[in-house]
């Protein structure tokens, strides 16, 4: 099982509909400071189904919406598409390619589809229950974020062990 | 679950010891419950002792000390508990040269079981990748993402050679 | 004691504006009171807005743009109250090529009035130094002091030339 | 005024005795991780008057003397020399060079000494005052200190233009 691919339109400050295809192996994302790198950790975190806004770098979900510069102005809502390759069936579904996406709207309306089928978010968490992804304890290392396992309690380290058990 | 816990914890620690001296080229490491009388709630602690030194409290290590002995316990969990992919951003920050050269050669070992998305500015970590993706912001405030060769990308890169001060 | 603290607060503000837009190459920041009518109690919070991009929560920035605003701040107290020394201990590390050199060549700026003990792995910090000091090793745990050539430091320091991506 | 030259001996990494000379403008200190770039920043925290033991790394004071490498056994006291150039009289000293000493011995005895004469602690604080060296707010900037005036309570941020009031 590997991520095929990341489409988002409307996520921080990926305003236009952009397509990324992954391979399996290495990928490497590079750029200038203030880019947009971090945002598309945030963007893969945020589709499998993150909620804690601090994460997220936001002090409001709705700021992963992309809210405008100086030549564009704001939308109204951020979409994330992550498409995953299944034939191992290592995601516990009947499909070889596994798409989950989620969107916010400015209203506050959110949605989650797999497969382009409405479900909850409690749906995607379950998914990868067995994977190891839904709680990203150690699969998604954020900037600056490698030293919190030696600095955390451990207490906090012991949930890492749980996590991989 | 005792067991479970047990298990995986023996992995994590046996795979750890042996990463730790790979990236450091020696030295050792040691992780160890804070109540060996109560498997289910215990924390989980941590010594590391680079090459030729003394052991001492993990504070004392240096930034990149610390960031390399988190990075070889994270490793040990990804070898024990591998996810589909995961996400690295900037992890490497704080090495020197030759540390990220033995981060980035270890991280090509998980290649075959765990497609690894790493966001970097350093030249080494992008010539041990499978593939490179630039993103850049064109347009004020808007990123996008451009296919990128490796000779360009080494041009913004903080790169270096390998020669010791 | 309420116009000292008012004349100085209103000194750092003005050279914050300035340093800031000549780091960024543009773009706006700003420090303000969270309470104007207590000044003797008020605490201080600020605004940045990088080159094209919106206003928004500072934890939005990406880490090289949250880095280039903490020593735009940092450089106008040092303007406003120079010390005799100041001692950065990697400062620069988030930055890509081209803010580090916008980020020495502001440094140098100083060399009159303060001297700067900067420890760094960036090449481009290196050359626009007066004197390198190499710290090594050579005897297992045990540092020692020696003189280094730029150009035997340049080989492992972590550098690049500034073509963008 | 300015930082002529740094001595020490047994302090954290720096077992033998070493004599940095430092100049006026920009010096830059280079070297691999683990080196003991960092503990040179420390060891002129220290001198200054730092008694915050977590500052300097370590969970004891102790911490600071050389605990001994495989190629040494540990010593018995950490002392730390500068040398300060004081034509201009920025320190309220008649001297046109002032040395500042501070020891520390295993057993927990404390030295401090200005121009070989010992002296309190109280006396260095007060020495260096008027210079804004001792409270360190914002001429020493630690590894990975730099986004802190970012992330610091306003009520926080404010002391920093306190010091420079
Ligand atoms: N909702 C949003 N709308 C528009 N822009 C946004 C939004 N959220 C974040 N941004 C912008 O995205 C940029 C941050 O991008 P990101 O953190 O991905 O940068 P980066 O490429 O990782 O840079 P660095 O190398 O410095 O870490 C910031 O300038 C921020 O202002
Ligand atoms: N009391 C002590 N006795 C012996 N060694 C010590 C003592 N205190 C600290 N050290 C050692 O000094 C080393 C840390 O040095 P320092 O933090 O200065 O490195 P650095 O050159 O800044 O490296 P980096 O580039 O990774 O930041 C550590 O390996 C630590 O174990
Ligand atoms: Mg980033
Ligand atoms: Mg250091």
């Amino acid at each position: 099982m590997f991520l095929k691919q990341i489409e988002m339109k409307g996520f921080k400050s990926f305003a236009d509909s952009i397509c990324i295809e992954l391979e399996q192996g290495i990928n490497a994302v590079v750029g200038p400071n203030g880019s947009g790198k971090s945002n598309i950790a945030d963007a893969i975190r945020w589709v499998l189904g993150e909620q804690s806004v601090r994460t997220l770098r936001g002090s409001k979900m709705e700021d992963v919406i992309f809210s405008g510069s100086n030549s564009r102005r704001a939308v109204n809502r951020a979409e994330v598409t992550l498409l995953f390759h299944n034939e191992d069936g290592k995601l516990p579904i009947e499909y070889s390619e596994v798409s989950v996406t989620r969107r916010l709207y400015r209203s506050g309306e959110s949605e989650y589809l797999l497969n382009k089928k409405p479900c909850r978010r409690k749906d995607i968490i379950e998914l990868f229950l067995d994977t190891g992804l839904s709680k990203q304890a150690f699969s998604i290392i954020g900037q600056g974020q490698v030293e919190e396992v030696l600095t955390s309690k451990p207490e906090e380290r012991r949930m890492m062990f749980d996590e991989a058990s | 679950m005792k067991r479970r816990f047990s298990t995986t914890y023996q992995a994590i620690r046996k795979h750890f010891k042996v990463i730790f001296q790979e990236l450091f080229g020696g030295g050792d490491a040691d992780v160890y419950l804070t109540n060996e009388d109560e498997l289910l709630t215990s924390g989980v602690d941590l010594i590391a002792r680079p090459p030729g030194k003394k052991r001492q409290h993990l504070s004392l290590l240096s930034g990149g000390e610390k960031s390399l002995t988190a990075i070889a316990l994270l490793f040990a969990v990804m070898k024990v508990r591998p996810t589909p992919f995961c996400v690295l951003d900037e992890a490497e920050a704080a090495l020197d040269e030759a540390n990220v050269k033995r981060f980035a050669s270890y991280l090509r070992t998980f290649r075959e079981r765990m497609q690894c998305i790493v966001i970097t500015h350093r030249k080494t970590t992008m010539e041990e990748a499978d593939v490179l993706y630039g993103v850049t912001m064109e347009e004020e405030g808007v990123s996008k993402i451009v296919s990128v060769k490796l000779e360009d990308a080494k041009e913004v890169a903080q790169e270096a050679t390998a020669t010791g001060v």
